[in-house]
């Protein structure tokens, strides 16, 4: 469902170029569970975001679900197949500051017009399964850091999207609170064939993901199956 | 330099309180490197915030430096004992966005008025120090994720206080690059005698930490000396 070849990212700094991503080659299934780990700043998060739709490649080619290819795609198609089968945790959250916990969570699936009855069961159940019922009406400012983390998880899972693309997403998590939101996902991966692709540093991704990746200075280094 | 006696920290949310804090007793010394940990939402950040005087407590007081009691203390008083004395490594970094990695470094002496020419030397060696030489001309939109906790981690550091919170210093970088700036902040401990509380998940950190004081649902749980 993901099909990136000979990708580069280059940012422009005044005369000076970061080259993020070089010569990079990934593809990536359905019912997949791969971790892309590697030092800060090698290219991790640049490499979610060309997968996730979110920003096109300098040169190379990013293809996704078979037909779409990122670079060719005006914004409303890429609104809309982020919308209805990405969904995507950010490494720094991006929460709406304003709506509380269910309406954040309730979002994705408003701007799909389900059902106010549906989004209602749908969010109060996956609310639960993060923890957070007991701050349902908390905004984000009136949450700590963990649990901000964790309502970014709900929001990404409630469309069940085909793809999940996650960065750092247990970051801000104790050890157990992680490995429930870790247990969320890989059921969703078991029952639904969900495909979920990690950035992370944390140990306990690395251990359950069933495929490494591992990137350096902006290129692929190992691709590795461990299960 | 920290004694915290009693306090109790409320969040008043419509008609429902958020007890964050309980009958919270502790005391810190010089040199100490200490850990906090417990939890998501037990309570740590709160804690951090009315250490570093970025809040007062509902009840109970905090008395800092052996002289300056924090809910006693006018704004303009609180903002020069922080700005002398605390450095704070926030959980969401706080970076300012139109600032480079150099200005927001820098910012700190700045407010003390210190000399241009030993800002710049002072600066360039912390940048150096945590690995980014390469960035310093980046703003934070421009880094990584890592490389904006980093650059955190330089502010904080940079005016040489005598206490620094930190909340979550290591919570977006790989294994490496966390080592690194922990071992910066073990030497700062030994050759200044700076006093660190950090409040995280991190295993690495509460490895080197020397007390470690475990919070659960915002009572203190435990407090040990392992070192
Ligand atoms: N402004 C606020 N209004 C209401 N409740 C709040 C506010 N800030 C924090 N809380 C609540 O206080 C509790 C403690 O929050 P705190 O941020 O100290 O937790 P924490 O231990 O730092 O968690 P984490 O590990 O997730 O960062 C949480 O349950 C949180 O929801
Ligand atoms: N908008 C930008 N302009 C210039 N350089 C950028 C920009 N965004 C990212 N970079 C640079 O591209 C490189 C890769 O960044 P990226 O965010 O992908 O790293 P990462 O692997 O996610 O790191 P971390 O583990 O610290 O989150 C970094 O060196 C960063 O400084
Ligand atoms: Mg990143
Ligand atoms: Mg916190």
């Amino acid at each position: 469902i993901v099909n990136v070849e000979k990708i580069c990212k280059d940012y422009q700094l005044g005369t000076h170029v970061v080259h993020a991503l070089v010569d990079v080659d990934l593809r990536i299934g359905t019912s997949e569970f791969l971790s892309i780990v590697g030092p800060s700043g090698s290219g991790k998060t640049t490499l979610l975001n060309l997968i996730g739709c979110l920003d096109v490649p300098t040169s190379g080619s990013v293809r996704m679900f078979g037909e779409f290819e990122t670079s060719k795609l005006d914004d409303r198609a890429t609104t809309l197949l982020r919308r209805d089968r990405i969904g995507f945790i950010f490494q720094t959250f991006n929460l709406l500051p304003v709506l509380n916990v269910l309406e954040n969570v309730a979002l994705p699936l408003e701007l799909q017009q389900v059902a106010k009855p549906e989004i209602a069961r749908r969010v109060s159940e996956l609310v639960e399964e993060v923890g957070l019922t007991e701050f349902a009406r908390h905004r984000p400012d009136e949450l700590s850091g963990g649990q901000r983390q964790r309502v970014a998880v709900a929001r990404a899972l409630i469309t069940n999207p085909q793809l999940v693309l996650a960065d750092e997403p247990t970051a801000n998590l104790d050890h157990d609170t992680g490995m429930a939101v870790l247990e969320l996902m890989l059921e969703m991966n078991r029952s639904h064939g969900t495909t979920f692709v990690f950035s992370t540093h944390d140990p306990k991704v690395m251990g359950i993901a069933k495929r490494i990746v591992t990137v350096e200075d902006g290129r692929i280094k190992e691709d590795r199956n461990v299960a």
